[in-house]
């Protein structure tokens, strides 16, 4: 069954669109099945993966307001392996218009239970279409804690809070534990969450006091992996490819291979 | 009367909230009374100035929705000559529950035109109270083109859109003007805009060439203040001051200073 990742974190610019296209990256080259999910209006997953926002058909718009299924909308990316669900301009109405659904909050979860779950067993041996085996799906969310990362956090196994080892981006994390907090109260009792060092320049006397207090404040719930700033994700971004693709032995590559290792092992 | 600004863009962590701490310290040292407002519920504006949002009593959440006056949530800060209305967790809910109302886009326009336009001129000459009069009122917006962003474009004179120069930056623009001409056609017919550069890395050939393009495509509509990395910034959100105040001599202080003066020409 894919064991589903959340990325999300109210602070904006924090690396969460950079962290999903990399490590989704990273989990291909380790023989896992990714489908990428672009939760955001700004559609920077989408055009990460080298697609024009703008020109895509089906979306995840589709999925939320259509009863679309995620299947019926996700696509082949140039890496094998690695398949898209897109996002487009009519995301831009998501957090006005999705809360007036019955249960909004559990539609996500109950389009990726209802499909992708089942995709693995053949129970009633009828003729299924081919369907599409995912190891992991990756969620990746805009900068806010309204009704569309509640939809991603309440359909996460795992939830990836990127964070810069900054002010205001420190001062964000004690939003998204409450957050926590109250999604695994109503939705999602199992959502565990790992925080991702992210952005983090060696050099920066900041940067390193904030890091110990962000390890210091949250110990295990924090990756051991650190992403270096490194001006190459910029590249890559600009690429349309994973950097993992573009500049495979990057130092950010290979940070974000590294943490790849490190969540396949956290998750078996 | 006061002249109203909106520093605005969909894309997350652009130095928004920076500019508008930067800028109104800046106009202050040019004798400019001035009014910086937090519409975001991260409430980043109101830790950068030295304020804990978790204590703040009345905030922007009872202007828009509970009719409380500006100038009743106002308050000083430890800068003489800049005042503050603060944010706090209030705002969590005001993408969803604002759009209900009537003519929710016009609400911070009619605080604002309601009170402190009035606040100059006293044709009743009915006793009023002290009123304050403010040279410069600067709107920091969420990182999302939702109800509480369309508030402050409709209430604004000017619209300033920091913008990193990258990728994923850039092609915000694009949905940024495209939100400018639906407001004017809407509701605010006279909404100027410029484009501020920000986290300039020279040495860096990708934000040499995206600055560049930048340039080429907006032409007038970009400042020519271009603001630079300075890890000094980190440090006076960390003190709670304007870098203006808090280290005046930095490349970044200048900077700001700068942009004030040409601000001032352009509104003049
Ligand atoms: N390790 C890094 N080193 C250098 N630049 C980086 C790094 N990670 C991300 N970036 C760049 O920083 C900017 C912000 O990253 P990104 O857009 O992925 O963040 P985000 O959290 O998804 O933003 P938003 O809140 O707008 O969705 C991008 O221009 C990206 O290319
Ligand atoms: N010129 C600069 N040089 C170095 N760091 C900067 C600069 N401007 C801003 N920063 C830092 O970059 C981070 C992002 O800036 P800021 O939070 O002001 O952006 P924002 O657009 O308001 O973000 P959000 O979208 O979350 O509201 C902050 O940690 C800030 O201290
Ligand atoms: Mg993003
Ligand atoms: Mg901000």
């Amino acid at each position: 069954r894919p064991y589903v990742i959340a990325v999300a974190n109210q602070k904006g610019g924090v690396a969460k669109t950079t962290s999903v296209v990399s490590l989704a990256g990273a989990l291909v080259n380790h023989e896992q099945e990714v489908l990428v999910v672009d939760l955001d209006a700004q559609a920077n997953l989408t055009l990460a993966l080298g697609k024009d926002p703008g020109r895509v058909r089906g979306s995840i718009t589709d999925v939320l307001f259509n009863s679309a299924t995620l299947l019926s909308v996700s696509r082949e990316t140039n890496i094998p392996g690695l398949d898209l669900v897109p996002s487009n301009a009519g995301m831009d109405v998501a957090e006005r218009f999705l809360p007036v659904r019955q249960d909004y909050e559990l539609i996500l979860r109950r389009a990726l239970l209802g499909e992708l779950r089942q995709s693995g067993a053949n129970p009633g041996g009828a003729l299924r279409p081919p369907t599409i085996h995912y190891d992991f799906v990756l969620l990746d969310c805009p900068p806010s804690m309204g009704a569309v990362t509640l939809n991603a956090l309440a359909a996460a196994d795992l939830l990836i809070i990127p964070t810069q080892p900054e002010y205001f981006s420190a001062f964000a994390l004690r939003t998204m534990t409450q957050t926590i907090r109250q999604v695994r109260s109503r939705y999602n009792p199992e959502l565990a969450y790992r925080i991702l060092i992210t952005m983090f320049d060696r050099r920066n006397r900041i940067h390193r006091d904030v890091a110990d207090q962000i390890r210091a404040a949250f110990g295990e719930g924090v990756f051991e992996t650190v992403i270096a700033v490194d001006t190459k994700l910029r590249e890559s971004a600009v690429e349309g490819l994973p950097i993992t693709h573009h500049k495979s032995q990057s130092r950010s590559a290979l940070q974000y291979d590294t943490l790849a290792q490190e969540l396949i092992a956290y998750v078996q």
